[in-house]
């Protein structure tokens, strides 16, 4: 307010995301009690690599904390997120909780500053780390939208350089005669800071503290995170707001004082910076995919890319005659295979190549519209020609076989009577045997001559028993 | 554990209490 912007723009730093292989190992968090000025100031450096799949901003309580006007001790704010890492994050009204500047979280713009001019950290969807002043036509680009963002107060480090005296310029109150903003900056307080090192890491700061006490001043924070390499740097909520919790548990001590005197007690406070588990990007790889340790495991055959969002169907990819789609190539009209590489067979046509010629004399059709008066002349004579030897060919085949039928059937018939005609005859000549007439069948001798008693049989009738 | 709640004491603020400050 201090400095007016006439141009459109306003300064701000944006860092390029790392390369999308980059893996996100696990966060480092290193504990620390420095001597600044002579005093000795415990805090925690956190660095996260892959910011964009490891850093969120939280709304106090879980999502809807700042429509709400919630507040939640960073405790409980990092329980529902499960934070490995966890800090108080933008300011808040301290007697309604609303909560305060810009605040994207996870890709859900929930509070804005309408423009103030403080200081930003936040994260496009690209990745790109940006940290600065923003306008609010900025704040709200579509094209590459901010997926994290939040806003402090005072910008430390710009671009590898302290730029609290800039800051100052630009963030302070109309009335400065009240020193209220040169107090902020100077007085030693607990504090936090979010900025980003020159590997594109995130940088989470913490000191200890109480105001006018023990602590830093925001010059001295500001060359504690140069040293540690840190580019771009914002000032976040201190005082009795400044907390570090580690693995869901408090891991720094409190400024403000419980309700017994003799305690200290960590603040319910508004919005939370939190490190957490890598997530896919997007979380829900699309729709398309399941999100394992940060990676999208594509489900489907087709489904490609880091974000499950591409379908590829192979190199030949469909062979430029149809659409990849999540079930494979969708072929065009007149084209089949897995890869559409094939035209229709001869008597179809059609998408798929599902449906049959419609011309006369069998004639083939075009294969992708069916019609059947394109180019017919060659197709279409030649089967002409062919087709009365096919009839021959039709009619002498089934004159042979109705033939052939025809003498089968007459010589089975002719069996039949011959074998009735012997049957019948054997009947007729068994039933005259058995009338009661005998017949006499001389016996005969093995050597062939007949008994002298049968030489003798017409005169011999008394001795009956000679035989 | 039930630590209690913060007397909310330890007041670091970087604009008076009173004033808004307009956006631009």
């Amino acid at each position: 307010d201090c400095t007016p912007v006439h141009t459109g723009s306003l300064k701000h730093e944006s860092w390029p995301p790392p390369p999308a292989s980059h893996e996100a190992g696990p966060p480092s968090v290193r504990t620390f009690v420095s001597h600044f000025s002579g005093r000795a100031v415990s805090g925690h450096l956190t660095r996260a690599a892959a910011p964009l799949r490891t850093f969120s901003v939280l709304e106090p309580g879980g999502p809807g904390g700042c429509s709400q006007k919630r507040r939640a001790t960073v405790e409980e704010t990092a329980r529902v997120a499960t934070c490995r890492i966890a800090q108080n994050g933008g300011f808040f009204r301290m007697n309604t909780g609303e909560c305060l500047g810009n605040v994207v979280s996870d890709g859900r713009r929930v509070s804005s500053s309408g423009g103030l001019q403080n200081a930003q950290f936040g994260i496009r969807r690209d990745g790109t780390l940006v940290t600065g002043y923003l306008s609010e036509e900025e704040v709200l680009d579509t094209e590459n939208p901010f997926v994290q963002l939040l806003s402090g107060v005072v910008w430390l480090i710009r671009n590898g350089s302290i730029y609290i005296n800039e800051s100052q310029a630009t963030e302070c109150d109309e009335t400065q005669e009240t020193g209220s903003f040169s107090k902020f900056v100077n007085v030693m307080s607990a504090r936090t800071a979010v900025g980003h090192d020159h590997d594109g890491q995130l940088v989470l700061f913490h000191v200890d503290g109480q105001t006018e006490q023990r602590g830093v001043n925001l010059w001295e924070m500001a060359e504690f995170l140069l040293r540690q390499g840190v580019v771009n740097a914002i000032n976040l909520d201190g005082g009795g707001s400044a907390t570090f919790v580690l693995n869901g548990t408090l891991a720094s001590y409190p400024s403000d004082h419980c309700q017994d005197n003799m305690w200290r007690c960590p603040r319910r406070v508004s919005t939370v910076v939190c490190v957490h588990e890598p997530r896919c990007q997007p979380p829900d790889c699309s729709g398309h995919g399941t999100c394992v340790e940060g990676h999208c495991k594509c489900e489907g055959r087709f489904w490609r890319g880091t974000a499950c969002s591409e379908l590829d169907c192979g190199p030949a990819n469909c062979s430029d005659h149809g659409l990849c789609t999540e079930a494979g190539c969708r072929c065009d009209a007149g084209w089949t295979g897995s890869n559409c590489s094939e035209e229709c067979p001869l008597g179809w046509y059609g998408p798929g190549c599902q449906r049959p010629c419609q011309c006369e004399h069998q004639c083939p059709c075009d294969p992708q519209t069916g019609n059947c008066s394109v180019s017919p002349v060659k197709q279409c004579l030649q089967p002409l020609e062919v087709t009365p030897r096919a009839g021959e060919f039709s009619f002498f085949s089934r004159t042979t076989w109705l033939a052939l039928t025809l003498t089968l059937v007459f010589l089975l018939l002719l069996s039949i009577v011959a074998n009735v005609s012997l049957l019948l005859s054997s009947r007729a000549e068994r039933n005259r045997h058995l009338d009661g007439d005998y017949v006499y069948h001389p016996l005969q001798e093995m050597n062939g001559e007949l008994l002298a008693t049968e030489k003798e049989q017409p005169g011999d009738t008394h001795s009956p028993f000679k035989d | 554990i039930e630590e209690g709640a913060s007397r909310d004491d330890d007041l670091l603020l970087p604009y008076p209490r009173a004033r808004l400050r307009p956006a631009r």
